[in-house]
């Protein structure tokens, strides 16, 4: 499914070299649920942004399905994007202005074959799975930081991507509202979706059944993990 | 220190209701380490704005040494926000333009009384503190989440405020780093400071001795815990 290959992600900073990404390959398959962890600023969401097609390599390759990711136009990883893949990220990236209902029927205005009227019962749905039934009219800086985390939660799934990004989604919430949040995600693992996850938490990372740990931008572990 | 009387935060939307804080009393000394804690959503980060003077209640009284917040001139809300308390912001809120060393620099440049060559080498010195002496001139969207939120830690100690306010200052560290900020609160502690402290999880809250936990806008637990 993805195809990581001696990925590099250099920034030139004056006359420092920051390595985020220094040489990282690795292969993940359909339907695995795999966590990232490591320490702050080991290049977790760096790796995150590329496989998400959001962000492009200093070197290397990346394939997803067999194809180039760098052979491909605008419109296809554009597509990939939008259909294919749900990005959580970990500053949640919401629309300011716009209302909860808003922000999450947004992966759903860009896939056209859906109208208006089933656009907003789905956000509706993402957005009770995710708790927060009851702040459909809220606006981000009229919800607490937990809140706006989960409203991005309910973006990245309400258009049903087979491969689910999450970069440190429970990294604002209380360990129950943290549990439900998983037990989306292991829903979705079930269903057939790949999930891969960035946490900082042990915890959460036991859910997943495969461990890649990064350091200084280099993997420094890739496990089995088992689950119970 | 600190004394807080029935406080009420209530937002109007619409026809609903939205009681972020429900009626809440608490009192707090001179040294003490209190942890926050409580569901998404429950109110934290709503009492710790009220507590650092960068909103105001609904209703209810807030005293500061004595004196009722509601009666302080603007001058004298802003000594106290910029001398007295130091805020570490759920969101970071740092300024996106400026490198790290400005934002850190930013609460000396409202102490009139440090002289610009001073300032710098406090900034780098509390840059060094949280471990980010080699990203002082790294804008922030130049560095990772938990570097962000360091450097919000950081820029919340430099001016040595009596209070230190900290809305999850970890959430996005792996537990390394986070116990080795923890360790700068507990230095703080042991100087004298007061620590108040926002978390969701638990060996964080083990620093403090005091956990007051808030439910849907009240305080449904207040108790002395005993530090190993
Ligand atoms: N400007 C606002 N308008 C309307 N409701 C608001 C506003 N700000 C906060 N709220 C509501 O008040 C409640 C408390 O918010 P607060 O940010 O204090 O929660 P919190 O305990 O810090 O949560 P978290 O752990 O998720 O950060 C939430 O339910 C939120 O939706
Ligand atoms: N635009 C940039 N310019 C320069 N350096 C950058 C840039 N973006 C990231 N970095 C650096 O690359 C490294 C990896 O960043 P990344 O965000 O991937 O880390 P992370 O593992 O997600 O960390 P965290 O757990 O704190 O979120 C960091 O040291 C960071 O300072
Ligand atoms: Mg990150
Ligand atoms: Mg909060």
């Amino acid at each position: 499914l993805i195809q990581v290959k001696d990925l590099y992600k250099i920034y030139q900073m004056g006359n420092v070299e920051v390595r985020a990404l220094d040489g990282v390959s690795v292969d993940i398959e359909s339907n695995e649920y795999i966590s990232i962890m490591g320490p702050s600023g080991s290049g977790k969401s760096t790796l995150m942004n590329l496989i998400g097609c959001l962000d492009t390599p200093t070197s290397g390759d990346f394939f997803m399905d067999g194809v180039n990711v760098a052979t491909m136009t605008d419109d296809e990883l554009a597509h990939i994007r939008n259909k294919q893949i749900g990005f959580v990220f970990q500053t949640f990236n919401l629309l300011p202005k716009s209302t909860s209902l808003r922000n999450v029927e947004l992966p759903l205005i860009y896939n056209g074959s859906i109208k208006a009227s089933e656009r907003k019962g789905m956000a509706i749905s993402a957005l009770e799975r995710v708790g927060l039934g009851d702040r459909t009219h809220h606006k981000p800086n009229e919800l607490s930081g937990g809140q706006r985390q989960r409203v991005a939660v309910a973006r990245a799934l309400v258009n049903d991507p087979a491969i689910i990004l999450a970069d440190e989604p429970t990294g604002n919430l209380d360990s129950k509202t943290g549990e439900e949040i998983m037990a989306l995600f292991d829903d979705l693992h079930q269903q057939g979706n790949t999930i891969i996850l960035v946490t900082h938490e042990e915890h959460i990372a036991a859910h997943a059944n495969r461990v890649v740990r990064l350091l200084d931008g280099k993997i420094s572990e890739d496990v089995l993990t088992h689950r119970a």
